[in-house]
């Protein structure tokens, strides 16, 4: 563990509590992609099936069950409990577009091809491009409310974060994986526009708004 | 290339 790599997992979960805390006080989703929650659902769970077979450490067990069980209810809030505050008129990604083409190049391009390691990768690809429907929705509505900039910051300086993290790694333990550090990097790049409106936008007070 | 066998990483 480094430092960087805990503050990324602390940016993360930070992330994650800002969502499910705006979506609980406010009784509301609006704004936010039913979508993109899904698909993070499904990169937890297909990333941390390990989660009983492969201990690594107290610290990681207790991570992935917060992850599973905090984005799962938020998909439980934005789906049942807060259904009719759910904007699916402008939530229209359509995720198949993401899921089959990841299904398919997690078959093709992995380390090892044992059902656990394809699904890993799956998850690795699929997380990098899970924000897609967030972002697009934000591009239709062409504003967002400034909790949800704030998550999504949170959330981008994870990822950016790890790329940190792998690079000390590569130093410290001659450790890479390409496969994450690739993903990682992609994941990164999509959420640069959003960075530079968040940084001259949100930081100075103002809403955080798309140029139409 | 050193790949862990097992992913220690969130």
């Amino acid at each position: 563990m480094n430092v960087f790599r805990l503050v990324g997992d602390l940016s993360h979960l930070l992330a994650i509590i800002i969502l499910l805390l705006k979506i609980w006080k406010t009784r509301s989703c609006a704004g936010v992609s039913g979508k993109s929650q899904i698909l993070f659902s499904l990169v937890f769970i297909t990333r941390y099936l390990d989660l009983f077979t492969n201990f690594i450490s107290v610290y990681n067990s207790v991570m992935k069950i917060i992850y599973l069980v905090t984005s799962l209810g938020t998909v439980y809030l934005m789906y049942f409990k807060f259904k009719a505050t759910y904007d699916s008129n402008h939530d229209t990604f359509r995720i198949e577009f993401l899921v089959v083409p990841v299904g398919g190049l997690s078959f093709l391009v992995n380390h090892d091809f044992t059902p656990l390691e394809i699904l890993w990768t799956f998850s690795i690809y699929l997380e990098s491009v899970a924000i897609l429907p967030q972002l697009f929705m934000i591009s239709k509505t062409g504003e967002a409310e400034t909790i949800t900039s704030h998550y999504l910051f949170a959330l981008g300086s994870y990822r950016a974060l790890y790329i940190v993290n792998w690079v000390y790694r590569y130093y410290t333990e001659g450790f890479f994986d390409l496969i994450a550090i690739v993903a990682g990097c992609v994941q990164t790049i999509l959420y640069c526009d959003f960075f530079y409106l968040y940084i001259t936008k949100v930081l100075k007070g103002k809403q955080l708004k798309l140029p139409a | 290339y050193k790949h862990l066998e097992m992913h220690d990483e969130l």
